[in-house]
């Protein structure tokens, strides 16, 4: 069985919304330590994970493995049904196929319950290496989803220069070419509180060329999180990061376009 | 040109 409480329905809204357009069906994998999920996109191209720890939720109860096949169109009809600020009670008991999710409004005055169909889905899991990548880069996510809505109007894919100076993100399409360049800061603002800054650690310069229509995609996540990690290692996949407050993260593996 | 790599061929299955 598997009892989960999440104290703000918004967070689980915010993970449907920023994965549902890639991924139509996948597992749930709960246990002790938490829910995870892995799924890529039907091309092969993209993969979208995320993990929610144990310790996110208050309280959280799975007392073995469980694959909980899920629909992300019908589990983001059935959030829009929750307040933001919403408690979400996530259960499901054994030999069963039925998902149950309770949204507790915050005066306790309204409590809705809704139960979902699970599926069986057979899912293959890609095992990703663990290695260190040349080069990581720590953005702000509203910044890193202006610059792929601005240069999806130039091209259908970027180029992503990343130099100890900073990152330099270049498009080229048709009708012309546009590129815009982050440099390394840590800015304080007025009140003294450090704002959104870009750092680069690198051991390796890096140049990837990736699809303006996924990383579009990804970008649903930036509300998640202030800040975006990338990875980036030369002629390997990218891994974007969006922290989900401090009980998890989304990741996102998008392989890199190849010189023919 | 280039062309558009897939997962598969950097990530192994299991």
């Amino acid at each position: 069985m598997l009892e989960a409480r999440l104290p703000a329905a918004s967070i689980l809204k915010k993970i449907v919304e920023s994965i549902k357009d890639l991924v139509s069906q996948a597992n749930f994998d709960c246990s002790e330590s938490g829910i995870s999920f892995q799924a890529m996109d039907e091309s092969n191209i993209a993969l979208s994970s995320f993990l929610l720890r144990a310790d996110g939720f208050d309280p959280y109860r799975c007392d073995r493995k469980l694959s909980l096949g899920i629909r992300f169109a019908t589990l983001s009809k059935i959030l829009k049904c929750a307040g933001n600020d919403d408690v979400v009670v996530i259960r499901y008991a054994d030999d069963t196929d039925i998902l149950s999710l309770v949204f507790e409004a915050p005066d306790n005055n309204r409590i809705s319950e809704f139960d979902i169909k699970l599926l069986d889905i057979s899912s293959e899991y890609l095992s990703i290496p663990e290695q260190e990548p040349e080069c990581k880069v720590k953005m702000s996510s509203a910044e890193f989803s202006r610059i792929c809505r601005d240069l999806i109007t130039i091209g259908s894919s970027v180029v992503i220069d990343a130099t100890k100076s900073g990152v330099k993100f270049s498009s080229t399409g048709d009708d012309g070419s546009g590129s815009i360049l982050i440099k390394q800061s840590a800015s304080v603002d007025g009140d003294g509180k450090a704002a959104p800054q870009t750092t680069v650690e690198m051991s390796e310069p890096v140049s990837l060329e990736l699809s303006l229509k996924y990383l579009n995609n990804f970008t649903k996540a930036a509300p998640l999180s202030e800040y975006v990690v990338m990875n980036m290692t030369n002629d390997s996949p990218l891994m974007l990061q969006f922290d989900v407050s401090d009980i998890g993260y989304i990741r996102y593996f998008l392989a890199p376009q190849i010189k023919d | 040109t280039s062309k558009q790599g897939r997962l598969d061929s950097f990530f192994s299955s299991s």
